[in-house]
């Protein structure tokens, strides 16, 4: 996390730490289901078959202590079908869910995130909270860091990306957030956490984006998995739980 | 002559008959009936010449075991002695007859006299009136008790207890395997009223079906000797109910009622060689055996269809109250019937009710319990609180009913906990999205 703040106990009880091809984030779903990035286990420019170990935590936001807490195994993973591993610019379907084989007690300091159920939580300007134990500027972080970033409009991350001449896929399944005014950003290691919004109304905290990609870090704008698109997949793949 | 009477007459006539006889002759016919038989004589024409006391001409019918007679004269006529239409019948198997003439010497002429035509055959004879008319002289041929006469022979039975003997005539007493099957009857000594045999080892065995019970009843005289210091010394009367000695009695004093609660009796009665008492008699009945009126052993017992009273082959059935269950024992019974015996006890013992206990509540994962009636207390009617632990996790609730409805589990009397919606499906309590006790909070403005 870039330009962010360090999380308290409990303030994002729904973060998970992976460490599969090196750092990465995700988010808990009811009590045994991670919400992740595809590329977090199938990177890409990564080809050959994936054998690494899945190592997942949960409960604090210490790296250390994270880990001290015990690997959650997994039971099952299941990448989107749209993902494609071997298109390095093109981040399409980069959503992924991990089965945990034993439900996980939950306490404060391990709760899980809502799905977005409308499209109002991808307003432009609404503000939300990025986590994870990604690089902060030059340095890995040993502790859950966050960043507050607003949604922002698709036509200018869209004209932004065209200038620098990228030829990376946005699709309707993504969306952008932050500002390039802004030295806040999501980095290396943060892929799978979730943008985390507060619906004002419910008092809920809703995941509707997971973190994707980006032009390096803090240098622009953040590309997002845009949540809502594939909450009928998640939903079929959690067996409606 | 010889002659063999047969069952069909045969006529046997003076020498010569019809023509006149000669004087001066004897002849003599031994007539033989076979075995069983005795000789019937029967004379059809007779005309011998008549003469005081028959000095003169004569015929002599003499049997075994009886005076001769002698006859002479003619049939009809008041001079001599004839026979008349008098039969003759011998008291045993022969019978003689013997012609005799005087010698004269007068011209044969002056003498028309015929002689005699007589029938004779064989006719049954009945040994048991010669029997009796014969008295004790011959008692080695003499039935002991009774005789049966029938054409050709006789034979020799016994009274009721007696055996008749290798003999064939004589009897002796018998009363070792007596078996009565009715359902009521008398039973006596030998000879009751009269004094009883010597040396007896009767056995009288009452069987009646099973179900019944015996009841025996003395009648007077009941005598059977005794001593006045030793217990029945001499004679006794054992009696056995279902192979159990229930008495032993002698003496005057009549044995009182007995009911024998069971339907197999045997009564033993043993004598000495000497005494002169007259026994005894009984009657015996029998009475279907019952059994006693079944009783719950507690108030949640219920007997079905109860009966004023129950007899052999009756059954109660036996069910608990709502929210019971039988038990035998230790054991949990789904049903239970008794059924009466022929003994007149119950096949089993009653059982008990107890209350249904659905034990301990299942245990609900990231959830509890509490108990809205008495603690710890898991029996019919028990009531549970099943809740979830907030504000991690929360019930799964159907639309329409609250938390606390759905939480609800009461012990049955089927002895499950049941909630009136969910069965014996027991709440889930489902994760919490969203709702971070320690949400990150901004500040600095």
């Amino acid at each position: 996390i870039i330009g962010g703040a360090k999380a308290k106990m409990g303030n994002f009880p729904w973060q998970a730490f992976t460490n599969i091809h090196g750092r990465g984030g995700g988010a808990l779903l009811g009590d045994r289901w991670i919400l992740t990035a595809a590329h977090t286990l199938y990177p890409k420019q990564h080809n050959e078959q994936s054998n690494a170990s899945l190592d997942v935590f949960l409960g604090h936001t210490n790296v250390e202590e994270i880990m001290k807490l015990a690997n959650h195994p997994i039971r099952r993973v299941s990448v989107h079908p749209d993902y494609r591993q071997d298109e390095s610019n093109n981040f399409e379907g980069d959503i992924a869910l991990l089965e945990l084989e034993n439900s996980v007690t939950l306490g404060p300091n391990l709760l899980p995130i809502c799905l977005p159920d409308n499209e109002t939580y991808y307003d432009l300007g609404l503000m939300g909270y990025v986590s994870g134990f990604g690089v902060m500027e030059e340095k890995i972080a040993h502790d859950l860091k966050y960043v507050r970033l607003p949604v922002a409009n698709r036509q200018t991350c869209e004209t932004w990306l065209r200038r620098k001449n990228r030829m990376d896929v946005f699709s309707q399944n993504m969306f952008c957030a932050g500002d390039p005014s802004l030295k806040q950003d999501a980095c290396q290691g943060d892929s799978g956490g979730v943008f985390a919004v507060r619906d004002q109304n419910t008092d809920r905290w809703v995941a509707t984006g997971i973190v994707s990609w980006g032009i390096g870090c803090s240098r622009g704008y953040g590309f997002y998995t845009k949540v809502i698109n594939y909450v009928d997949w998640i939903k079929k793949e959690m067996e409606e739980e | 002559s010889d002659l063999l009477a047969q069952q069909l007459p045969q006529q046997l006539t003076s020498p010569g008959y019809p023509e006149p006889y000669h004087k001066g002759q004897e002849n003599t016919a031994d007539i033989q009936a076979p075995e069983g038989f005795a000789v019937r004589l029967v004379f059809q024409d007779f005309d011998l010449e008549p003469s005081q006391d028959c000095a003169g001409d004569s015929v002599t019918i003499s049997a075994s075991g009886s005076d001769p007679s002698q006859f002479c004269g003619q049939q009809g006529s008041p001079l001599g002695r004839p026979p008349g239409q008098r039969e003759f019948v011998s008291s045993g198997r022969s019978l003689r007859l013997t012609f005799r003439t005087q010698p004269s010497m007068e011209n044969k002429t002056a003498h028309l006299h015929k002689g005699f035509l007589a029938l004779y055959q064989a006719v049954d004879l009945d040994e048991c009136a010669s029997q009796s008319e014969a008295g004790e002289e011959d008692p080695q041929h003499r039935c002991q008790h009774l005789c049966h006469n029938y054409i050709g022979g006789y034979f020799c039975s016994c009274h009721p207890g007696y055996e008749l003997q290798k003999d064939r005539h004589s009897c002796q007493a018998e009363c070792s395997s007596e078996l009565y099957t009715e359902a009521s009857g008398y039973l006596s000594s030998l000879g009751y009223p009269q004094p009883y045999p010597p040396d007896l080892r009767c056995n009288y065995s009452i069987r009646v079906e099973r179900g019944l019970t015996l009841h025996l009843k003395f009648l007077e005289p009941f005598e059977i000797d005794d001593h006045q210091q030793v217990h029945c010394p001499y004679d006794q009367l054992q009696i056995y109910a279902n192979g159990k000695n229930i008495g032993e009695f002698c003496g005057k004093q009549r044995p009182p009622d007995l009911d024998t609660s069971s339907n197999a009796v045997d009564l033993l009665f043993f004598t000495d060689e000497s005494g002169d008492s007259r026994g005894w008699k009984l009657h015996y009945t029998t009475e279907i055996i019952k059994c006693p009126q079944p009783k719950t052993l507690d108030e949640f017992t219920i007997i079905q269809n109860l009966q004023i009273q129950y007899q052999f082959r009756d059954y109660f059935i036996a069910t608990c109250k709502q929210g019971y269950q039988l038990i035998e024992g230790n054991q949990v019974l789904h049903s239970f019937t008794a059924v009466c015996q022929d003994d007149g006890t119950w096949h089993r013992p009653m059982p008990r009710c107890k209350i249904k206990d659905c034990g301990q509540p299942r245990n609900l994962p990231n959830g509890a319990f509490r108990y809205t009636t008495t603690m710890g207390v898991n029996t019919y009617k028990a009531r549970i609180q099943y809740y979830c632990k907030e504000p991690y996790y929360k019930m799964q609730t159907r639309a329409g009913s609250s938390e606390s409805e759905q939480g609800v589990y009461t012990c049955t009397a089927q002895g499950v906990w049941k909630n009136e919606q969910k069965g014996e499906k027991i709440p889930r309590c489902l994760p919490v999205c969203g709702k971070p006790v320690n949400p990150v909070e901004q500040t600095q403005r």
